[in-house]
């Protein structure tokens, strides 16, 4: 499914360079469940960035479903991104002036093949499943951080994409509700075949993964299937 | 120090009601250490932002070193606020379009007692013992989420608080450096007594602290000493 070969992303400050990737190679297969971790500052959201094709390498290869994605256009990538793609950004990147199902309405209407009714249903479910039934028409202020953090996440499932990317979407959660929301990753994967890369600080979610990735310094140092570590 | 009377929060959404608080009665003496804890929309961040002077309850009475804080003006409380309170924001609440030395400087600046030199210095300081040395002139969105975080934490700082108010303040650090923001945390709280009241989800993370307060729906359910469980 995926295919990263040599990628490397280097920004520049002023005098400074920042090499955020240092030539990460890896390979995913559909269905595959995979954790990312690593220190502050390691690379991981960027390398997220790179997966969801939100943003281009400065150089190498990435393969997606045998297509190269580093030379598509903006708009192919973008249509890309919202057909296989559900992403939960780190820092949820809501629309302040919209409210909790608006919010999850938008993959819906970017992908034009549904009514306003059925974005309204379809957007009204995965919030529920998410514990959210009672905040629909709250908007991101009005909302605690978990709450955004899981509109964020019910955003990211409502297309049923094929590969969930979500970036440490438990931080602001407290267990119960982690647990709720790592269920349903699981159950996605599982029951759905649907892939899952997923960032995090925490060895207890890592746990739910089948795979984990640990970056150093823009480079994968290890890449292992025992998640007994 | 602090002693919260039956304080309540209320918020009104067009024919909605939420009441955010419902009732908390507590006292914080100086120099303690107490980690919140309570499902996603219990009323963490509510209870911080009326502690931290950010917010006024919609009734109840809050003493601060014998002074009432809800019948201050705007002006009062915020300059009670700059004094005493050194606040980590869930979300961050950097400023966008300043650096990380620039965001900072801020509270330096409000206190109107440091040359520009001096300001700097701090400023930098306590952005190298958060790991930011190299990273001085990034601004937010030149920042990795932890990075970011580490902002505020510093922000938090900068000014010496009497009283350190951190929301989640560790929710996107990988656990080195998590445990070396705990450890700056608690160096401050046994040698500065300094007062630290802290959010958090994870129970690793509050067995830091000398007492938990648990929130939930918005009233404490259990307040104790025994950090055990
Ligand atoms: N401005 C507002 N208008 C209406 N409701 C609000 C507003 N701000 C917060 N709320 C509601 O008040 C409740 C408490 O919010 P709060 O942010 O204190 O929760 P929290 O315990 O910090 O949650 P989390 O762990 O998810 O950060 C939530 O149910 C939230 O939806
Ligand atoms: N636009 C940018 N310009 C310059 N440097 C950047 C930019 N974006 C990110 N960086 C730097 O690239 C490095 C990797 O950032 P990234 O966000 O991928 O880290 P991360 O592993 O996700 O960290 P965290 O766990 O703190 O979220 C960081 O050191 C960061 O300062
Ligand atoms: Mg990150
Ligand atoms: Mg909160």
């Amino acid at each position: 499914l995926i295919t990263l070969q040599e990628v490397r992303k280097r920004y520049l400050l002023g005098d400074n360079v920042v090499d955020a990737l240092r030539g990460v190679s890896l390979s995913i297969n559909r269905g595959e469940y995979v954790a990312l971790m690593g220190p502050s500052g390691s690379g991981k959201s960027t390398l997220m960035n790179t997966l969801g094709c939100l943003d281009r390498p400065t150089s190498g290869s990435y393969l997606l479903d045998g297509q190269e994605v580093t030379t598509m256009s903006l708009e192919e990538r973008a249509d890309l991104r919202n057909k296989k793609f559900g992403f939960v950004f780190q820092n949820f990147n809501l629309l302040a002036r919209a409210n909790a199902l608006e919010n999850v309405e938008l993959p819906l209407i970017y992908a034009r093949r549904y009514t306003s009714r059925q974005r309204r249903e379809k957007a009204t479910e995965v919030l529920n499943r998410v514990g959210l039934g009672e905040r629909l028409d709250h908007r991101p202020a009005q909302l605690s951080g978990g709450q955004q953090q899981r509109v964020a996440i019910a955003r990211a499932l409502v297309n049923d994409p094929a590969i969930i990317m979500a970036d440490e979407p438990t931080g602001n959660l407290d267990s119960k509700t982690s647990e709720e929301v790592l269920a349903l990753f699981r159950e996605l994967n599982k029951q759905g075949n649907i892939t899952v890369i997923m960032v995090t600080h925490e060895p207890d979610v890592a746990q739910h993964a089948d795979r984990l990735l640990l970056l150093r310094d823009g480079a994968i140092v290890q890449d292992t299937t025992d998640m007994k570590q």
